[in-house]
């Protein structure tokens, strides 16, 4: 991997959204990590819609929760993704009105990544943004810096919030991940988190995922 | 969704009389408590307030209530007159298809004597695992906090006991918020954000999404290492 990468110096990464009152982090997971592949691959990048997956992924849960791994499934099963401005976020779950015709990206699978982080980080560099999951600890009151709590409080086994990582470095010799997160520009680092990177800290390692578009 | 009016409102002791809803998973919670003890030492309910959010036939209550108990666990031994603990509890029930099930349940004493409704400055108002009160020039500075913080997130309480109320959330916020920071190892700043006036309990049931817990989705191939052939 190289000492530091950022997919939003490279345009693969759209604005800061917000999730509102409605625990529904897997899905602007998931549809960042889509935004970043189809990017990458096609050369467009595209605001893409999470109220579609909370509509039409009947597997999740909607603002109760949900997994990328069936997020995936269901953009794949459903026929794609619409647009952020064609089916527009309203933070409660609503009758699914996806249409096939307005879809505007594809995903043809969906991989789990490695749990190694400096593998990570290589894949990062490569690939793309990815979607991870973490124990979302002290993010409650996070502010800017590098977190990094003690690991006994925050377990790698009590994983509750998802997001998006869209680069990795250093600041002052300390390594990060840089995290997109969605619950607006006014928390965190203009809508960020930066969490220490190589100690598994939150368990960042153990549910990283991308989709795969060919 | 975000509660409505008729469960928010309300701080430690102003709280208004549980609407019939809460009631049920309420009884439910405390049962679940209760489950275990001898008849006569079990606690009772005592004021109950919470929000509920709804999905298919799903109801999740999230539930704070008081808890009575009496200290004495012996009335064949109790020296009279018997005092009453109160416990502060946060009670997490599910409710599908008419059954409840318990999902969290947190509980902790309260320290009554500064819960007095007739004192206004915001140590009154909180419900204390410490028995030392903050001290006024600390009091004085959260409530300043407090007051930017209102003005910063253009935040409205819909009455001076909910506005009470989330000051004793703040406050206590504020507390976690310096120990996460004492304990923390990087660089990360902790403190006022857009959410310190909800409580942890809140926080949880509104943003996070315990599904990721269970982890039992599709399962994934194994993507193949960059670089390898």
């Amino acid at each position: 991997a190289p000492p530091e990468w950022d997919w939003r110096r490279k345009g693969a990464v759209t604005k800061v959204k917000n999730q509102g009152m409605c625990g529904s982090c897997w899905a602007f997971s998931v549809t960042g990590n889509v935004e970043g592949q189809w990017f990458l691959n096609r050369g467009t990048l595209l605001s893409l819609s999470e109220q579609e997956l909370l509509d039409c992924d009947k597997v999740d849960k909607a603002c109760m929760g949900g997994l990328p791994s069936s997020a995936y499934s269901a953009i794949k099963n459903l026929g794609g993704l619409e647009t952020e401005d064609d089916y527009s976020y309203q933070g409660h779950m609503e009758a699914c009105s996806f249409s096939a015709k307005k879809a505007k990206v594809y995903i043809n699978d969906s991989v789990e990544l490695s749990k190694n982080e400096q593998k990570l980080a290589a894949w990062v560099a490569v690939k793309g943004p990815i979607s991870i999951a973490i124990n979302a600890f002290g993010m409650q009151f996070y502010r800017h810096g590098i977190a990094h709590p003690l690991r006994p409080l925050c377990s790698p086994w009590f994983i509750d919030h998802a997001m998006l990582v869209v680069g990795y470095g250093n600041r002052s010799d300390i390594p990060f991940w840089a995290i997109k997160n969605s619950w607006g520009t006014d928390w965190g680092e203009e809508g960020y988190y930066y969490l220490h990177r190589g100690s598994g800290s939150c368990g960042v390692n153990v549910m990283a995922s991308s989709a795969v578009v060919d | 969704a975000p509660a409505s009016p008729e469960f928010r409102a309300a701080g430690v002791v102003g709280w208004e009389p549980p609407t019939r809803e809460l009631l049920g998973p309420a009884r439910f919670a405390l049962d679940a408590y209760n489950r275990g003890r001898a008849a006569g030492t079990r606690a009772v309910l005592g004021t109950v307030r919470g929000r509920v959010r709804r999905a298919g036939q799903g109801s999740l209550y999230s539930l704070e209530a008081t808890l009575e108990e009496l200290s004495c666990k012996d009335p064949m031994v109790c020296q009279l007159p018997v005092s009453k603990k109160t416990l502060l509890c946060s009670f997490e029930v599910l409710e599908e298809l008419g059954k409840h099930m318990l999902l969290r349940q947190d509980c902790g004493p309260v320290d009554i004597k500064v819960t007095d409704v007739r004192n206004e400055t915001f140590n009154s108002v909180l419900p204390l695992s410490s028995r030392e009160p903050f001290p006024k020039e600390f009091s004085v500075k959260i409530a300043s906090a407090f007051k930017n913080f209102v003005t910063t997130y253009n935040r409205t309480y819909e009455s001076k006991e909910e506005a009470q109320w989330r000051l004793a959330v703040f406050t206590r916020n504020m507390v976690l918020a310096q120990k996460i920071q004492a304990l923390d190892r990087g660089t990360a700043q902790y403190g006022v954000t857009k959410f310190s006036d909800l409580t942890e309990e809140e926080f949880r049931t509104i943003y996070l999404n315990p599904l990721l817990q269970e982890q039992s989705g599709k399962k994934m191939r194994l993507a193949k290492a960059v670089g390898d052939p």
